[in-house]
């Protein structure tokens, strides 16, 4: 079980767009996919028209140790699962702040749900919240890799310095295992000159860490949500839909085509 | 002193930039004006070029009981004061929780500076961070006025509801003065009918509070914190420009030109 926590703490940058979409591209590849929302906002859930404020949620996960496979949902989309979070998330901070071990508890629930059920899910891809509290810090210390979306924007830079120390600090004290493996840029338009003087600064930092395949701007991508579908379903051949599917590949190590 | 909280959990839709720009077309209107940055990502200070690394931010003025008169950098706008944060502030969020009195630190150190200063600063406008954690109660708690800057996409209505559940708590419990005065609409692209279907749903729950003036998406906006100024000074005369300074004209009720 690949377990991959999409960050980045500047907000609105695509980690909700880039968890739904990559996941059903992966299973589109044949992957079977758990995409678990620690995002108090619950847009994960509702990307994929999943009732949030019905049921339990990862809120019940952490707080009050549910077991994951008792709050996984089904999706329209085949091959991929959801865990919805909901809006009492943002209270589940303040609670777990003076939890023991309240950096595990993610870890921990997530290796039940792998002993359980052995090989069930191929890839668990977690979407975090636009900040680097515990419920991010939960995500990277039960994380082997580390996908960041991306703005080719100013505060993109300042951004990346402040989460590879985060990431190097989660590294020395709770999962040696754990690194930054992606960075996806989103929304690029290569026509303005401030894309391309970020995108160069962070390759120059970051070297082929910076993913070959970029989402450039379609308002399919927008759209999809509130038909309750990723872009894959509801617009195949839009733009969007053919670099989610061409991420998937890059990222699933697959050739690309040209 | 006018406090004004510029406010939305959902990431990436303006917060800073309306913060910095109305800001500096309200100092363009002869007010004295004030910026707080509450955000431990600590782009306001970095957009209006302030050093926020070196020398004491709000993080000081919140957990270590430093005086705001002390913190305040001056800025090449003139008549805009910046108080920076840096980036130390997201382990405030994780000291303030269990302090008495946690969530009224921001609201005493305005009072005292009030007092110190009677009368200095017309307008302060707080910078929220993506979230509704500890320091967006205290920017709730310490403003009379709320601002939020929202862009028209589908998660938008699903996070005003969270919003306005959080201040009518913030009313009843901390601050029965706080109310959510205006909402501006931000990158609006007037083309898309994702855009228009949106907005015709805020305008249907908040009515006027959805004010007249929205901002267009506009490269400048984007290009200017690089350059360490506003869009005001960087491009005076682009629809960037030109959209604040409307902002600025009918947050002061002033009458719009046509
Ligand atoms: N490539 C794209 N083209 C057009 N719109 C996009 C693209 N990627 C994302 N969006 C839109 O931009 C907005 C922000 O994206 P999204 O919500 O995925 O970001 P996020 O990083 O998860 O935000 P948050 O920090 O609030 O969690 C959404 O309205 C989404 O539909
Ligand atoms: N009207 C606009 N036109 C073009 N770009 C814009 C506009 N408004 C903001 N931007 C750009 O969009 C990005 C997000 O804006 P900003 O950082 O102000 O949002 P925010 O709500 O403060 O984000 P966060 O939630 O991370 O604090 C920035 O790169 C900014 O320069
Ligand atoms: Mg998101
Ligand atoms: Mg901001």
């Amino acid at each position: 079980m690949d377990t991959v926590a999409v960050i980045n703490q500047k907000g609105g940058v695509g980690k909700t767009t880039t968890t739904v979409n990559l996941g059903v591209a992966l299973a589109g590849l044949g992957k079977s996919v758990l995409l678990v929302d620690l995002d108090p906002q619950a847009n994960l859930g509702t990307h994929l028209g999943v009732d949030v404020m019905d049921g339990k949620t990862i809120y019940d996960v952490l707080v009050h140790d549910v077991k994951l496979k008792d709050v996984i949902r089904e999706t329209p989309e085949s091959g991929v699962s959801v865990v919805p979070s909901n809006l009492d998330l943002s209270a589940a901070e303040m609670e777990l702040v003076s939890m023991v071990g309240r950096e595990t508890l993610l870890r921990d629930a997530l290796e039940v749900l792998d002993k359980g059920s052995p090989g069930h899910y191929d890839v668990v891809l977690l979407d975090c919240p636009p900040s680097l509290g515990v419920l991010t810090i939960n995500a990277l210390t039960a994380s082997r890799q580390v996908l960041v979306p991306l703005q080719a924007e100013f505060f993109a830079l300042q951004g990346m310095a402040k989460l590879t120390e985060i990431i190097s600090l989660v590294q020395r004290r709770l999962n040696p295992d754990v690194e930054l493996t992606g960075i996806v840029a989103c929304k690029v338009d290569r026509r303005t000159k401030l894309t391309q003087e970020v995108l160069d600064e962070v390759r120059r930092f970051f070297g082929d860490r910076l993913l070959e395949t970029v989402i450039r701007p379609n308002v399919k991508l927008a759209e999809a949500p509130s038909h309750g579908q990723s872009v894959l379903s509801y617009a195949p051949d839009s733009n969007g839909a053919v670099d989610y599917r061409r991420l998937a590949r890059e990222w699933a190590g697959i050739p690309l085509e040209t």
